[in-house]
């Protein structure tokens, strides 16, 4: 069977629970016209890169997935330079080292330099030695 | 598939009458 | 392969071209986990009644697929009362004989009851006879 696709010329908002919501834009396959004017549609898959913050676990969302922190720290080099934009993050330049605390799954993770702990994105650090 | 809703789907929408 | 399933806890807007958007409560099965705190997310397939009315071929979007109208009209029924809300609808009671000029596919038929015109809902008519 091969649907047709139609997109959404205008958001829409459900009135009940067999419906689904459009938002204009969205893109739909077509799986039955019904006379009535309602036509069961099903959305086409959307895939992409979300930030895992923005996310929780279906089943027991109050689990801690986050691995345990690792006080001894795991050296590590900068090979990016970032500049804090929120109080509870460190600023450095490239090349240094510093030590990983925590590899938090949101990607900012804990580290520690000399006296300083704080977060940083994990993609600008490398594992010291590679 | 679930029936579909039992009151008439809405009319169209703004941007469906402003096409010829 | 089993993919892990999650929530979003708050709307994302997408910064590019391979991010995805999220809605507030919106489910995804997770693709990847990426150590940079990226994961590479599929939306959840969502299914559902929406009104053709909000919809247009991803293809010749302007190309009408309305049939044509028949102006001689074709004998209906209406199986429930219905009083118009827009001033282009028609009111009537339940039990009432009309003719259908125009199916269009919202469902909003073009029908016509003596000498009077206006929109009626497909879904409140039954052909005569049946």
């Amino acid at each position: 069977i091969i649907l047709q696709t139609y997109r959404a010329i205008a958001d829409y908002e459900k009135r009940s629970g067999s419906e689904m919501a459009l938002a204009m834009g969205d893109v739909v396959d077509v799986v039955e016209k019904g006379q009535s004017g309602w036509w069961f549609c099903q959305m086409k898959t959307k895939r992409g890169w979300v930030p895992a913050s923005y996310l929780e676990p279906l089943d027991s969302p109050d689990e801690a997935e986050d691995p345990e922190p690792n006080y001894a720290g795991e050296p590590y080099v900068t090979i990016k330079a970032y500049t804090a934009a929120m109080e509870d993050e460190v600023s450095l330049q490239q090349g240094e080292t510093i030590e990983v605390i925590h590899k938090l799954l949101d990607g900012w993770w804990v580290i520690r330099k000399d006296n300083i702990t704080g977060y940083f994105p994990s993609m600008y650090l490398q594992k010291a030695g590679e | 598939i679930k029936q579909p809703p039992s009151n008439p789907p809405p009319r169209p929408p703004a941007e469906a009458r402003k096409k010829p």
